[in-house]
């Protein structure tokens, strides 16, 4: 049997709200360390990887490893039948063909569940390779978010130069040119306020914007955004979630023709 | 500019 519980649904409804409009379906791949989720986007271009560990939920229970293939666009209706302050388990039977989700209000006095079939995904797994990136930038989730908004007005594509100096975001086209440069900080009283750059050597890289403002739909989970790059590798856009794990977005970069 | 794909670079574990 299978058995997952957060006292508080916001986590999870945020969660679903970060991958649901890049992915249409995932496995949720639960072992008694955790929840895993592996998917590629529909265009192959992207990767989404989450990991959930078992010590950050209320209870948990995984008595043989279960692989749950979740329909996300239902998934996600589901949930939003959940108050954010409402406690939500996910229970399954093993080998059962339905997951069921229960929601219990803060005053115990509602008791909802809601059952949704599984569906069989072959979904293969991707190697991502152990990769000891030249540029590390910690910076504000909400700026991040922006910066793609932004300049997704001027181009399809978003040039990321990473230097010693700073981070700049680049995109031009039809209506002009846009340059977002961010140095790094040195003296800010709130951590999550920071800019830290870790620099072995200067990168220059392409991105599709629409992927990069499909990553930031999971700016609520985090105050904080981590994009680690090197030349030619896709770029890691990394949300932690506080005390339960992190979603991590891999983006192929664009090369010149 | 030509978009990669992921597979590109991640190869099936």
């Amino acid at each position: 049997m299978f058995e997952a519980r957060l006292n508080n649904a916001t986590t999870l409804k945020k969660i679903l709200d970060a991958i649901k409009d890049l992915l249409n379906e995932g496995t949720f791949d639960c072992s008694d360390s955790g929840i895993q989720l592996q998917a590629m986007d529909n265009s192959h271009v992207s990767l989404v990887s989450l990991t959930l560990r078992s010590d950050g939920f209320d209870k948990f229970r995984c008595d043989r490893n279960l692989s749950m293939g979740m329909n996300l666009g239902s998934m996600a209706k589901i949930l939003k039948c959940a108050n954010n302050d409402d406690t939500v388990t996910i229970k399954a039977q093993d080998n059962a063909d339905t997951v069921t989700f229960m929601f219990e209000s803060q005053n115990q006095e509602k008791v909802s569940d809601y059952e949704m079939k599984l569906m069989n995904l072959d979904q293969e797994h991707l190697g991502i390779p152990e990769t000891d990136y030249s540029c590390v930038v910690r910076m504000p989730a909400m700026e991040f978010a922006r910066i793609c908004r932004d300049l997704a007005q001027f181009s399809e594509s978003v040039v990321i130069c990473c230097t010693k100096e700073g981070v700049k975001f680049s995109a031009s086209g039809d209506v002009g040119s846009a340059n977002v440069k961010l140095a790094q900080t040195f003296n800010v009283d709130k951590e999550e306020e920071a800019i830290v750059i870790e620099m072995q050597e200067p990168v220059v890289l392409t991105f599709a914007c629409r992927y990069l403002n499909a990553f930031t739909k999971a700016t609520p989970l985090s105050n904080q955004v981590q994009l680690s790059m090197s030349a030619d590798v896709p770029l890691v856009v990394e949300y932690r979630i506080a005390e339960l794990g992190h979603i991590r977005y891999y983006l192929a970069p664009k090369i010149e023709d | 500019m030509a978009q990669r794909s992921i597979t590109s670079f991640f190869k099936p574990a």
